[in-house]
Parts: structure tokens; C-alpha cells; sequence
């Protein structure tokens, strides 16, 4: 969908 | 080894129930805190984290850290033939191939035992700040299930607005548009069924229902849901349990 982020967007992987 | 014993039944299946639509397998990490689980859904624009600490639990006993790879449908088929009321005794070696599952009655005559499967789940995690977010609200969760249930009828998106008047949860879609504003209205008596607002600075941001309502599935862990949001950055849903938590975070949508 437009417009939706992912986490991965702001949370950075372990 | 690991060995868990919960009295009720009925929080492991609560847990499970809430979390099972969302994400399909996970690792519950099993440690000396309790037993965790971190997992985002296939999308990777939810995340649920949970968090059963050893003081909840009758009897824990955990020597190393185990992760125990469920399928959570599974997990779900082998709980239903727990009573909500049974004791519930979680059982794995170290390097476990299998979970093992003693439900007991209160009555003390009758043991069922069941055993598991478990997968070998290559997990990612994410890493996850500590933020100060700018609104904080915390409401009757059945309030909140009802409200994100009655916008998804209209539309797909919600707008949640936070300012000193109070949020405002507002969608507009194909039929129309639908708008419902709660007040600071903290209840003495029953602090379960008040609505308090934190703000620090007023928020604006827009998500997706379908995600909301999923989360909401958690609404019988507690009577109370709090809500964190802060500009431009996921939002945080808690549901409080007497010694843990089941959270979710949701990225916004933007610019659109």
C-alpha cells in the first residue's frame, strides 16, 4: 500500500 | 532444561489467541527473566513482543537460554485441549526437539500430556530504542477494539491526532468519513475505565486499521491498553499483564 513503512524503516536488525 | 509451570492455563492460551494471526512462527526465548518472544509479521510493518516474567510463573526453572521454534497453530491445536483453569507445566531439555505440555485439573485427577514439535526458526531481531514518545494514552481496551472495529468499516487508514483536547481517531473512506474524540476523563473509582493523556507535544499520524484490529485480538489480556506515539515513528501498543506484557508496534504511513 502507499505510503506504509516497514519497522525496518527505523528499528535496525541485532 | 526448561520447567514452567503456569496455575491458569488460561494466560498461555490468551497470549497465543493474541498474537497467532499476526505471525505464523517464532522463537520463545526462555532464559533466567522468564519467557520472551519477538517476532514481526511477513510485511515486516508489525512487531509483536512479549515478555512472561519468572514471577508469574508457579514454578521456573530455566538453566541456559533455550529457544523453543513454534508454530503457533500448532501450538494453539495442543493448548485447546488445556481447561482454562488447569495448571499448565511447560517442559524441554536443552536442545529440545519437542515441547513437552501437562495440563492438570484443580481437582487433581486428571493429567493430560501432550508433546510438540518444534522448527529450527532462524529469527531475525530488531533492536528497539528506548523513546520518549510524545503522547500517552491509556484507555479501556475494549473501548479501543471498539473504535479501531467501528473505522475499519469505513475505511482502510486511520488518522490519530493527539493535542491538548484530547485524540481523535479519524478515517474517511468510499462511504463516507467517521471521527471519534476521547477526553481526559481519569475514573477515581475505577481506574480501569478512565482515559488519561500524556502529552508532551501534540502528534499526528496516520496507520493502518487491518493492523490495529489484529492487535486488539489482545484485548483480553487487559482491561487497560496504553498507547504510544510520537511523530513520524512506530506506535506502541501495551497490554499489561500482572508479571508481563504483550506489545505491538505498528510503522506509520507516510505521505500519502
Amino acid at each position: 500500500p502507499s505510503g506504509q513503512k516497514t519497522l525496518l524503516s527505523f528499528f535496525g536488525l541485532k | 532444561m526448561l520447567e514452567a509451570r503456569l496455575e491458569q492455563s488460561s494466560v498461555l492460551k490468551k497470549v497465543v489467541d493474541a498474537i497467532k494471526d499476526l505471525v505464523q512462527d517464532c522463537n520463545f526465548d526462555c532464559n533466567d527473566s522468564g519467557i520472551q518472544l519477538q517476532a514481526m509479521d511477513n510485511s515486516h510493518v508489525a512487531l509483536v513482543a512479549m515478555h512472561l516474567k519468572t514471577e508469574g510463573f508457579a514454578l521456573y526453572r530455566c538453566d541456559r537460554n533455550i529457544a523453543l521454534g513454534i508454530n503457533l497453530v500448532s501450538l494453539q491445536k495442543v493448548l485447546r485441549a488445556a481447561q482454562n483453569e488447569d495448571v499448565m507445566t511447560l517442559k524441554a531439555e536443552d536442545s529440545p526437539d519437542a515441547l513437552s505440555l501437562v495440563f492438570e485439573n484443580s481437582e487433581n485427577d486428571r493429567i493430560s500430556e501432550y508433546d510438540l514439535k518444534l522448527m529450527d526458526i532462524d529469527q531475525e531481531h530488531l533492536g528497539i530504542p528506548e523513546t520518549e514518545y510524545g503522547a500517552t494514552v491509556k484507555m479501556p481496551s475494549a473501548e479501543f477494539q471498539r473504535i479501531c472495529r467501528d473505522l475499519s468499516l469505513l475505511s482502510e487508514s486511520v488518522a490519530i491526532e493527539a493535542t491538548k483536547e484530547g485524540i481523535k481517531f479519524s478515517c474517511t473512506g468510499d462511504i463516507g468519513k467517521g471521527a471519534v474524540t476521547l477526553r481526559q476523563n481519569p475514573n477515581v473509582e475505577k481506574p480501569e475505565l478512565g482515559t488519561t493523556i500524556e502529552l508532551q507535544e501534540p502528534v499526528a499520524l496516520t496507520f493502518s486499521l487491518k493492523y490495529l484490529v489484529n492487535f486488539c485480538k489482545a484485548s483480553g489480556l487487559s482491561n487497560t491498553v496504553t498507547i504510544s506515539l510520537s511523530n513520524e515513528v512506530p506506535l506502541l501498543i501495551e497490554y499489561e499483564m500482572e508479571h508481563g506484557y504483550v506489545r505491538f508496534y505498528l510503522a506509520p504511513k507516510i505521505g500519502d
